[in-house]
């Protein structure tokens, strides 16, 4: 049968910068085709399609909470697959190999990690689970 | 078939969404 794609609203404008991006104005309805655990979301509207920041889009039949975890206060192993540095005052500068405990999946992307007694936000797409090969 | 997704990572939150933030 036909797939039926949830349809979003871009709550601001959004500059691609990249060619599979898709730049957004705030109000645009967009299908949602894929969700990747990047925060980068596959979507189409009218006649363009191209990848999107989660965070940019609300869904139009209300709040989806039942998508968004709750907080693992315990932690998840991970491991660091690429360095990022710091660029506001609530994000964590890692660097490749550093292990690190996940306590929050956002569908944004951006993951509460924790390092000993340090916790922020850090790329998902820079993480992988402990004990996976790459 | 999907095109991969961009290597960067997304931009953080818009204002507007976190001002919806509890």
């Amino acid at each position: 049968g036909p797939i039926v794609l949830q349809t979003y609203r871009s709550i601001a404008d959004f500059a691609k910068s990249s060619t599979t991006e898709m730049a957004l104005q705030a109000g645009d309805l967009v299908d949602v085709v894929e969700k990747g655990e990047s925060g980068w979301w596959f979507c189409q509207a009218k006649n363009k399609r191209g990848w999107v920041p989660a965070s940019y889009l609300e869904p139009m039949d209300g709040p989806d909470e039942s998508e968004e975890q709750e907080p693992n206060y315990e932690g998840e192993p991970f491991v660091v697959i690429r360095g990022y540095t710091a660029v506001e005052d609530d994000e964590m500068t890692l660097q490749e190999g550093e292990a690190i405990e996940v306590i929050h999946k956002l569908l944004d992307g951006w993951w509460v990690v924790r390092k000993e007694e340090a916790t922020g936000y850090y790329p998902s797409m820079y993480l992988q689970k402990s004990g996976q090969a790459q | 078939t999907i095109k991969q997704p961009p290597t960067q990572p997304p931009p953080r939150p818009p204002a507007e969404a976190r001002r919806k933030q509890p």
